[in-house]
């Protein structure tokens, strides 16, 4: 009984580091667990037999997910979500609200998608600058050179309104910054 | 890698199961 309940609480964790805490796939296992333990078995091990069918089911479904690529197109779409709210918030506050506000948005939206898309594809960029980042990308071939070369005035760009250089920058540059974190959000997500 | 954790907990979840 130990053995199943250990893979059990295994399965439970490996749900969790990929779906996270609350997701559906956890809140179904558990009603299976709920459901097995209010019917009447014969035995102890029937029951854990019983647990066991669903989690092999349900382990061969994350195992073909893994292999077909299926969950990074789940955590591509949800990202993508993220940023396109960040996105049209930062366009709302551009037509008739704060530039500041607007530039600090698209900014984090634009940093926040190139980590995105680094993390999807394995490179470590903890604590690694906007344009060591956009390196990295580059040398690993997953964005091209001239979206490289395109980025590399929206990283000065950056570093003037994270670091509240608020007279160093105009409409237009925010602007423009928009169209391309939109366009380059659409390309990669 | 998480696929080699499931991997791995799939196959102790299959020797359980013929166990019992």
């Amino acid at each position: 009984h130990d053995e199943s309940m250990e893979i059990y609480y295994g399965t439970i964790s490996v749900l969790e580091n990929i779906y996270g805490k609350n997701s559906s796939h956890i809140k179904e296992l558990l009603l299976i667990n709920n459901k097995i333990l209010s019917i009447k078995y014969k035995s102890i091990e029937a029951r854990d037999a019983q647990l066991l069918t669903s989690i092999i089911g349900i382990l061969s479904n994350l195992k073909y997910e893994i292999e077909n690529d299926l969950l990074v197109s789940i955590e591509k779409s949800i990202s993508k979500e993220i940023f396109t709210d960040f996105i049209s918030f930062s366009k709302e506050q551009y037509s008739s609200g704060d530039l500041k506000i607007c530039s600090v948005l698209i900014c984090a939206a634009l940093e926040d998608s190139l980590k995105k898309i680094a993390d999807i594809n394995g490179l470590n960029v903890t604590k690694k600058s906007m344009a060591e980042i956009i390196n990295a990308l580059k040398s690993k071939g997953i964005i091209q050179k001239n979206i490289a070369s395109l980025l590399e005035p929206y990283t000065r760009l950056r570093n003037k309104v994270f670091h509240a250089d608020w007279e160093s920058f105009d409409k237009s540059e925010i602007g423009s910054l928009i169209a391309f974190t939109e366009e380059f959000v659409k390309d990669h997500f | 890698s998480i696929k080699k954790r499931v991997v791995h907990l799939q196959e102790n979840a299959k020797a359980q199961f013929e166990k019992l």
